[in-house]
């Protein structure tokens, strides 16, 4: 709505009037804002996360060092952490639910997956844990790949596994279901999988259309 | 670069912070608080082309050029006030099912403008 008693300092045709101008970068702050992030629109939160469960999250994610400039390469790299929807499948199995809808939706493709859980174990005592993971193909309920591990635990901490080109592909369809079953004396107590601060997640590297990467020489 | 003040009107970076608390954005964006959407505005005139350029040499071949070529009436027109340094916008937010996102956003941040 330009004003005609005043005029505009860098063009010199009539100025803009301030509330109106206002307005408009603010819109276009959102636009550009959604389009780097390859969204239609602001998300609506479906599950709320837990501060308690946030933090202990964040404490683990590393992205690259501050201030080191995105991938030579100039695609967008993402770090994701998913947080697990966590039910009892049978008496010693628990199955873990991860949702990545956003991620294959604006064809993006993640790279590399890794399970984090928490371990408690009593004070001054160490502990092998062996653990089978098993992914569930998204196309039938049958289980698919199961992949064993073995962790020494010297003390209560967070752990890391890497998960395979199974779990990575079922990421890239959206929905990655894992099922954790905790083998030998005393493990099922150990593997904390329920409660705010010690909800287990995926951490994720996701790459931008990752698939059609065109390598230049 | 130069931040506009008052009534400037020569090239220069307009700070315009957006505070995400304003456009209700704080729910699903975790970090930062705002994001400073500065802009370059204001005239570039043909004696300053190229300044404050990305080194006074390209300022100095820009007059050489335009005194070359008596450069008044070119048809090349005029010069532009452009951004000359720009920094990435790191952002931590929840997506739709609520994950926890961690991206860098390349040239977002306008740090400083100048006459092209």
């Amino acid at each position: 709505i330009p004003r005609a008693d005043s005029q505009c300092l860098a063009c010199g045709g009539p100025a803009v009037d301030v509330e109106r101008q206002r307005e408009l970068l603010l819109d276009l702050a959102k636009r550009s804002i959604l389009e780097k992030l390859r969204l239609s629109q602001r998300p609506t939160l479906s599950r709320p996360v837990s501060r308690a469960a946030l933090r202990a999250a964040l404490q683990r994610l590393h992205g690259p060092p501050q201030g080191m400039l995105p991938e030579a390469d100039g695609e967008q790299e993402y770090e994701i952490i998913s947080f697990a929807d966590t039910g009892l499948s049978d008496i010693n199995q628990t199955r873990l639910d991860f949702h990545f809808s956003d991620r294959t939706a604006s064809g993006m493709e993640i790279q590399q997956a890794s399970l984090m859980f928490f371990v408690q174990i009593p004070p001054n005592t160490t502990q092998t844990l062996k653990l089978k993971i098993l992914v569930l193909s998204s196309r039938d309920t049958n289980l698919t790949s199961a992949t064993q591990h073995l962790l020494d635990v010297d003390a209560s901490g967070w752990h890391q596994l890497f998960l395979g080109p199974e779990a990575q592909a079922a990421c890239n369809q959206g929905h990655l279901t894992l099922e954790l079953v905790p083998e030998g004396q005393g493990a099922w107590s150990s593997v904390i999988l329920g409660g705010a601060a010690h909800r287990p997640f995926v951490s994720a590297k996701v790459k931008a259309g990752g698939k059609h990467r065109v390598h230049r020489r | 670069g130069i931040n506009c003040q008052g009534g400037s009107r020569m090239c220069c970076r307009q700070e315009f912070f957006v505070d995400f608390r304003d456009i209700g954005w704080h729910d699903w964006i975790i970090q930062p608080e705002g994001y400073a959407m500065n802009f370059c505005t204001g005239q570039c005139p043909l004696h300053v082309a190229g300044m404050p350029g990305i080194a006074a040499s390209f300022h100095t071949a820009v007059l050489n050029l335009l005194k070359a070529n008596t450069a008044a009436g070119t048809a090349g027109g005029g010069s532009c006030c452009v951004p000359t340094a720009r920094r990435p916008l790191s952002l931590l937010y929840y997506d739709r099912d609520s994950n926890v996102v961690k991206t860098d956003i390349p040239d977002m941040v306008v740090e400083a403008c100048g006459c092209s």
